[in-house]
């Protein structure tokens, strides 16, 4: 039996909503030290890796591992019916074919529950190894979700260059071209806004524009984003939640 | 021209 419960049903809202519009089927596997989701895009593009811990949630009960194919549209839906500050209990029985879902208003005594009909999804679960990264940025996922989605407006490849003294994104296209060059610094009295940068060696990567605009949606879950960079590797995305993380694995366009 | 790639490369299914 999985019992989950958020504080917060905006929580699960978030992170669902964070991944939605980039892949469709996902299978979320339930074991007792939280929950874990994997899935790639149908161009095979992107790959989306979600890990909720224990932490993350005020109650949480799984006696034996469990999957849930889940149709992000259809669990959409559903988290839309619920309050932002509902509490969310995800319910399923040890082999389920559905799962409940319940808002709970404590102070309205108000309680709303939905079923939603599982999925059997067939998809393989990558092993995400410990890769080899030459580069390591974090900066506010608000910069980064502004640069990707201007510099998008000009042209369908965006570069992302580090050296030892910037990260420079840059973009060209048929009506121009655009760049803009960000130089690491520390906020002391506001962390999340610094921009920091570690490099063991020079990249310039170029990634498909209208997989970074998937990306950026995760900018709800965190005030910053994590990206490590490889000439070798797809690159690394990831937001961090409290407890647990929202990974996106993007394979970059090589130069014919 | 740029190409691509594709991330099931970089991956091996477990």
């Amino acid at each position: 039996m999985l019992e989950a419960k958020f504080e917060e049903a905006s929580l699960f809202k978030r992170i669902i909503d964070g991944f939605k519009d980039c892949v469709q089927l996902v299978n979320f596997q339930c074991k007792e030290d939280g929950i874990i989701a994997q899935a790639v895009d149908d161009s095979r593009v992107l790959l989306v890796s979600l890990e909720i811990g224990v932490e993350a949630f005020q109650e949480y009960r799984c006696d034996r591992p469990v999957t849930l194919g889940l149709d992000l549209n259809s669990l959409s839906k559903i988290l839309r019916c619920g309050n932002n500050t509902d509490t969310l209990t995800l319910i399923a029985e040890d082999t389920p074919d559905h799962i409940g879902l319940v808002f709970e208003d404590n102070k309205k005594g108000r309680v709303a529950e939905y079923i939603l009909k599982l999925m059997d999804i067939d998809a393989d679960f990558l092993k995400i190894e410990e890769l080899e990264y030459e580069t390591t940025i974090s900066l506010p996922s608000s910069e980064f979700s502004k640069n990707v989605r201007d510099l998008s407006q000009l042209g369908d490849s965006l570069s992302i260059a580090v050296t030892k003294d910037n990260i420079k994104f840059s973009t060209e296209g048929d009506i121009g071209s655009g760049s803009v060059l960000l130089q690491p610094f520390i906020n002391m009295e506001k962390p999340q806004e610094s921009i920091k940068l570690e490099m063991e060696s020079p990249v310039d990567l170029t990634f498909g524009a209208k997989y970074l605009l998937d990306i950026v949606k995760g900018s709800v879950l965190s005030e910053t984003i994590g990206i490590r960079l490889s000439s070798e590797a797809p690159a690394l995305f990831q937001f961090d939640l409290a407890s647990g993380f929202l990974q996106f694995f993007l394979a970059p366009k090589f130069n014919e | 021209k740029f190409k691509q790639s594709s991330i099931s490369k970089f991956f091996s299914k477990t």
